[in-house]
């Protein structure tokens, strides 16, 4: 019989396929995932986030994110696995069983279905959204370019036909204001974890100015801390800091908005390989790539409990 | 269904602040379709970037032109991408 035990992790998915996964793991454990429904797509495709609970009211919670950039097949895969791993370790591992015991975990694996599904059947290099633009025959937004923190201003593009489209105006993609809504009504985010790939960085707030955040040395030691217990496992070397700083200027990106919320553990990451492969990572390492970095989520979810704000 | 066969992926080292404004010059010509995986940013960050097989010969003379060293990081985009869905088709039909 199929479940989330004789799923293939080492490959990867089509969307009707990790729905299925979603499916089939809150079947097989009602007390602790839920599949929670925050909005459809521009392409009307359900946006769906797992919910990992063990009781309360709206506990403080962390937030992880993967495949807002559809290419980016890595991360998705990678979220699937995470999502078994949290099920497999509640009750085992001492850290996610103390962090679940007083949080909840929220795990969007595919943020961006409408591109996820156009790289299956379509084009496989598709990175935006699928909105169409009036006045363009370009379609698409920049995900990461649409938040509204610095929205349009440098490190983004106002032309329809770029990758860096920054859209017509902030949160204009659905997949970006159901999000929004989502964070601003649940009120109790305390760290937000965007997975993107590839470059292997570990980054923290901002992208769209050159200012320090307040909490840079906060951050930065915990990015340290983080990158050093990925490295752990198979040598994978992550540089980190500032977005700006590390790689380049980027407006409008989904951390600078959910730190301007308040969010102070706002992370992204940037998963292998540094350019090799690049969007096109074999599956051969999905699962290595999703194990070292569960070791660096794992990093921040704990210090995330350990120092309630 | 969109197909890569010929293309290819550069990783073009800008070594100072010229150099990367040369590749920027590149960004904007949009009729060479290119895809940068890596955009430009600061001096010795590596740039990467997809560039369909009309546009390689043009790609190149205009790094070469201007002393822009590159190095090839994917011989043929289709090629990978055959590999993978080989991998996924043989998952689905196990």
């Amino acid at each position: 019989t199929r479940s989330t035990d004789t799923f293939n992790y080492a490959t990867y998915h089509t969307l009707e396929e990790i729905h299925g996964f979603m499916d089939m793991l809150v079947a097989e454990h009602p007390q602790l995932v839920s599949k929670l429904q925050i909005g459809n797509t521009y392409e009307g495709r359900p946006i769906y986030v797992l919910k990992f609970s063990t009781g309360g009211n709206n506990r403080p919670a962390i937030w992880i994110d993967t495949g807002i950039h559809s290419r980016e097949w890595v991360t998705q895969a990678s979220g699937i696995w995470f999502a078994k791993k949290i099920t497999q370790d509640y009750g085992q591992d001492l850290t996610l069983t103390a962090v679940l015991d007083s949080m909840d975990i929220f795990l969007e694996i595919v943020t961006n279905p409408d591109g996820f599904a156009f790289t299956h059947t379509k084009n496989r290099m598709w990175r935006k959204t699928r909105s169409l633009t009036p006045g363009s025959s370009c379609v698409g937004v920049d995900p990461n370019r649409n938040w509204d923190a610095g929205f349009g201003m440098a490190g983004a593009s106002n032309n329809p036909c770029t990758e860096t489209y920054h859209g017509k105006f902030a949160n204009s993609e659905v997949e970006v204001k159901s999000i929004v809504d989502f964070v601003k009504s649940h009120g109790n985010i305390k760290a937000f974890i965007s997975i993107h790939s590839y470059s292997q960085l570990l980054l923290y707030p901002y992208g769209y100015k050159a200012d320090p955040a307040p909490d840079q040395d906060e951050l930065d030691q915990l990015a340290k801390s983080a990158v050093t217990a990925l490295a752990s496992l198979y040598g994978t070397k992550f540089k980190y800091g500032s977005i700006i700083k590390t790689i380049y200027q980027a407006s409008g990106s989904t951390i600078d908005w959910t730190y301007s919320q308040g969010i102070k553990y706002s992370f992204t990451f940037e998963l292998r390989d540094t350019g090799r492969y690049g969007f096109l990572l074999p599956a051969s390492q999905i699962i290595p790539t999703a194990q070292e970095t569960w070791l660096a989520l794992r990093t921040i979810m704990e210090h995330t409990l350990n120092h309630p704000y | 269904k969109e197909t890569f066969v010929g293309h290819q992926v550069l990783r073009i080292s800008a070594d100072d602040e010229a150099q990367v404004q040369k590749v920027k010059e590149l960004e904007d010509l949009e009729h060479l379709q290119l895809d940068f995986w890596r955009g430009p940013a600061q001096p010795g960050s590596p740039i990467d970037v997809r560039v369909p097989f009309p546009s390689i010969q043009a790609v190149k003379a205009f790094l070469e032109t201007h002393g822009l060293e590159y190095t090839i990081m994917i011989e043929d985009v289709q090629s990978l991408l055959d590999a993978e869905q080989e991998q996924m088709f043989a998952f689905q039909a196990r």
